[in-house]
């Protein structure tokens, strides 16, 4: 870096200086008063006479504090590391803070100054990570994010008019961070965005959920990252252990957020392999807060009886930008309005077939977007005569032949995807989850052959099968399958294919009815 | 039947295997969801208290942050003009000092540095027959039963308790001991004394 | 198969949860005395 002669270690004795001011005249909340007497000393040292010095400063005063741990390491056991550790990064950290507060009056220079030193840790880690290898310690990184994040996210009114700014910088800095970039620092990483008061602050007391799309990016960062362990099952520790950790933020938004994951479950459950059924269950049961579901066990129950079905779920990601190549999807909306060229219908086994996800011949993402938006369309096509979606209205329509020839044409592999992708939108009672029940009871109807009826069957048992939750429009799906006579479910041969399906179906039939 | 995986030979399989090595499946099948130290049926919300993604419950009270009024302070000290008047610290409980185990004595003593409490810990450590060794920068005192083997006017040879702040504990050590090199009675400062 | 990049990737998880975070890693350290500055002598532990 080629520091000035002699900045190294002014800025090491300053450190030590403040270190010490911290612990002796400072307390976990206020240190202004040993801030007041450490500033002149840090300007009379010229630390604050320009950017380039204070940068250099900061990163010597990380670099320092890197150093301790990593030096300790040699010497003694982590406890006593630890709490060195603390008192060096704390203070940092405060001063940083302190540093930020007072820093001119308008909220510029405090934002950049922030990021500056955000920046800052954050190339120190990437480097330390490529460096230290598999001796990398997230150690003093985790404390210096946490800290700081709680020295700025107190309750003063300065922090108060750069929340945002100060909620934003740090989202851009673990994103940047995720653990596919830097591995070795996963779980630090999962602790910061499962910590209470980040929680809080991204997801209850930002206004209007401005903070929403940032936590859903950090969330989809984490699946990115498990995906290719979890669609193997290669549950070793390491692995099952960042998994848990996972399910336990995912309850705690569930319980306390359920809006954000009914809001950005479409984005989540591209991410999710499709063997993870319970973390995917878990998503697709959250229900919007204000709604009260009734119980899918009730007789008789109706969807037509739900003033809920009326409306539509929220829906945040452009569906139809989801469906690419853009001439897939101009072939796409000329069959839909004309039903017509019948080759659209042949070639469309093909077009899903594009991936470059090694492991999977299907793209996932494709099969998902495009079953919504025929779903939507279809809804609003229907909407659009004055009628509402039942099994007269979906059939017979450009929509349904596209299900159905996907129900038909494609492999085993293949139909259990968009089987997959029609499940997944049986949620909480919306129009959607309506329609989907239809169409997926439509297709078991009407398929010619056992085999859709068969995986039809095993999509939806597996879901039930697994640990709780249960998404509501899996089990009011199911329970009519089982129960309504028309689709003569008890008569098929898989039914009765091995005692435990059968043990099983009548637990899950006893437990429906 | 289908005869791969996505049928339902694929789900017997499944359910089979869960029963052998419930490891491969604990994705699809999952965990008990409220044994993972969560109280879902809380009617309050979890997160101003969740312990994280590892934690076992809750955070303890003492960690969350409450905005209390500054008088509640005991550390910062309230600015009315231009002097610090203390806040309520006056009214806390005195400390009492001899009360306390020699392990709390020596946790405040290298906790507390440069802290009134530090000179207060090692005075009554010394009240205790515990030294401080001003060069190793290490409590010592004698192992009791043992004496000393060799004995001279202004030094000792023996085995004695050194109190080792790294493992926390104290490690039997033979030594040789200039009665010089051992710190005199701390002085603790008048207004204090009371304590 | 994962490929090269996931096996580093699971590498370094690997290695790093050798030393999982604390919960007081994410904690303040909490001061249960007031503080009481006071000049102790050179030789006792200054911090």
């Amino acid at each position: 870096y080629d520091d000035p002669q002699g900045l190294v270690e002014k800025s090491e004795i300053l450190l030590r200086e403040w270190v010490r001011l911290y612990a002796t005249q400072g307390s976990p909340k206020d240190s202004s008063k040993a801030f007041s007497s450490f500033i002149h000393e840090l300007n009379s040292s010229g630390i604050l006479k320009n950017d380039d010095v204070i940068t250099r400063f900061f990163r010597i005063c990380v670099q320092c504090c890197i150093n301790q741990v990593y030096q300790g390491l040699q010497a003694g056991p982590m406890n006593l590391i630890r709490s060195k550790c603390y008192q060096s990064v704390d203070a940092l950290v405060r001063l940083v803070a302190l540093l930020i507060r007072h820093i001119g009056d308008s909220p510029t220079p405090k934002v950049n100054l922030m990021n500056k030193f955000l920046g800052i840790v954050a190339g120190i880690l990437i480097q330390e990570h490529e460096l230290q290898k598999t001796d990398f310690q997230q150690l003093p990184f985790h404390r210096m994010f946490m800290m700081l994040f709680y020295d700025l996210n107190t309750q003063d009114q300065v922090f108060e008019t750069i929340s945002m700014q100060i909620l934003t910088g740090f989202s851009n800095t673990l994103h940047i961070l995720n653990p596919i970039k830097v591995p070795g620092f996963a779980y630090a990483w999962l602790e910061i965005i499962g910590n209470r008061l980040f929680i809080a602050r991204m997801l209850a007391l930002a206004s209007e959920q401005k903070c929403w799309a940032m936590y859903c990016q950090l969330i989809l960062d984490l699946f990115r990252f498990l995906f290719p362990f979890l669609r193997n099952a290669e549950l070793a520790k390491p692995v099952a252990t960042l998994y848990r950790g996972t399910l336990r933020v995912l309850l705690v938004i569930l319980h306390d957020f359920p809006d954000f994951l009914c809001d950005y479950c479409y984005h989540f459950l591209d991410a999710i392999p499709p063997n993870c059924i319970q973390m995917r269950n878990l998503v697709l049961s959250a229900f919007p807060r204000n709604m009260r579901l009734p119980d899918p066990f009730t007789a008789n129950l109706k969807f037509e009886m739900l003033a809920d079905t009326a409306m539509p779920p929220r829906i945040l990601s452009n569906v139809g930008a989801m469906i690419q190549p853009a001439s897939f999807k101009k072939d796409l909306d000329s069959y839909l309005k004309a039903r017509g060229p019948v080759t659209f219908l042949s070639e469309l086994r093909t077009n899903l077939q594009v991936t470059n996800e090694p492991g999977t011949r299907y793209n996932i993402p494709l099969i998902n977007a495009l079953v919504l938006y025929v779903g939507s369309q279809h809804i609003q096509v229907i909407r659009s005569r004055n009628q509402t979606p039942n099994m007269s209205t979906i059939a017979h329509t450009s929509h349904m032949d596209i299900f159905q020839n996907l129900a038909v044409d494609l492999d085993t592999e293949g139909r259990y995807l968009f089987l997959n992708a029609l499940a997944n939108q049986l949620r909480f009672p919306s129009s959607h989850t309506h329609y989907f029940s239809l169409v997926i009871l439509y297709l078991f109807a009407h398929s010619n052959t056992e085999d859709v009826q068969e995986q039809i069957t095993r999509v939806l048992l597996e879901r039930l099968v697994v640990n709780r939750p249960h998404p509501w429009g899996l089990l009011v799906t199911f329970i009519e399958l089982i129960k309504n006579p028309t689709y003569k479910f008890w008569q098929h041969e898989f039914v009765h294919c091995a005692p435990e399906v059968e043990k099983l179906f009548e637990s899950v039939a006893r437990s429906c009815m | 039947m289908v005869g791969d995986q996505f049928g339902m030979v694929g789900l017997l399989t499944f359910i089979r295997v869960a029963e052998t090595d419930p490891n491969l499946v604990t994705l699809a099948l999952g965990f008990d969801l409220t044994a993972l130290g969560l109280n879902l049926n809380a009617t309050d919300s979890l997160y101003p208290s969740f312990g994280g993604p590892w934690g076992e419950g809750p955070v303890r009270a003492e960690d969350i942050e409450y905005q209390v009024p500054q008088e509640y302070n005991i550390s910062d000290q309230l600015r009315h003009g231009q002097e610090f008047v203390s806040s309520i610290r006056e009214k806390l409980s005195p400390l009492k000092i001899p009360r306390y185990k020699d392990e709390l004595l020596f946790y405040l003593f290298y906790t507390y540095a440069g802290d009134v409490l530090q000179v207060l810990s090692a005075a009554e450590l010394y009240n205790r027959d515990w030294r401080y060794h001003k060069e190793e920068k290490i409590w010592i005192t004698r192992a009791p039963g043992i004496n000393a083997v060799e004995k001279g006017t202004n030094f000792e040879r023996g085995t004695y308790y050194f109190f080792d702040p790294i493992s926390w504990r104290k490690v039997a050590k033979e030594f040789y001991l200039e009665y010089d090199k051992l710190e005199d009675r701390p002085v603790v400062p008048p207004s204090y004394i009371h304590n | 198969p994962l490929g090269k990049d996931h096996q580093h990737q699971f590498q370094m998880l690997e290695a790093s949860s050798y030393h999982m975070p604390l919960p007081s890693d994410s904690e303040r350290m909490r001061q249960f005395l007031p503080r009481n500055p006071f000049p102790t002598p050179h030789y006792y532990p200054q911090n």
